[in-house]
């Protein structure tokens, strides 16, 4: 089970760009 | 070509738009101390990107929750201070009564992209971290 911060983390880092 | 950074002055958007752009946004807000401004945006629009279906209803829910309790319910926080109380309200109730929904931090969200194309978007864009990198 994902922890409360795993789970924010990966939602941040899933809005983010990707590299070039 | 424009190199990147020539872009990333353009708007607050074009330097988000960029990853490396973003790391070096990161460091300068880390140094001001207000880097859950660009983490509380990102899961915004992260949470947005979330499509309401039957198997993520629990994620979903529980990520509406961990965004609450770390941006908005401690007062003092830099995200929940920048936050109007009828904002913040909205998605506490959205929170207690589990009616999540994808738009539920739009507003928030656009708030603290006002705040900081105001204010430490163009601070950035003076501080010696951005001037050294270009």
């Amino acid at each position: 089970i994902d922890s409360e911060d795993d789970l924010l983390q990966e939602c941040i880092t899933s809005a983010m760009p990707k590299k070039k | 070509p424009t190199p990147p950074y020539l872009r990333w002055a353009e708007s607050l958007h074009s330097l988000l738009d960029d990853q490396d752009g973003i790391n070096l946004f990161r460091t300068f807000l880390k140094q001001e101390e207000c880097a859950d401004l660009l983490d509380f945006w990102f899961a915004c629009s992260g949470f947005r990107k979330l499509e309401p279906n039957e198997s993520n209803e629990e994620k979903r829910l529980k990520l509406a929750k961990a965004i609450y309790k770390k941006y908005i319910l401690d007062n003092n926080g830099i995200v929940s201070r920048q936050i109007k109380p009828a904002t913040k309200s909205f998605i506490k109730d959205c929170v207690m009564k589990q009616q999540i929904d994808p738009a539920m931090f739009d507003q928030a969200q656009t708030e603290i992209q006002r705040m900081m194309e105001e204010n430490t978007y163009p601070v950035f864009l003076k501080s010696d971290i951005y001037l050294e990198y270009t």
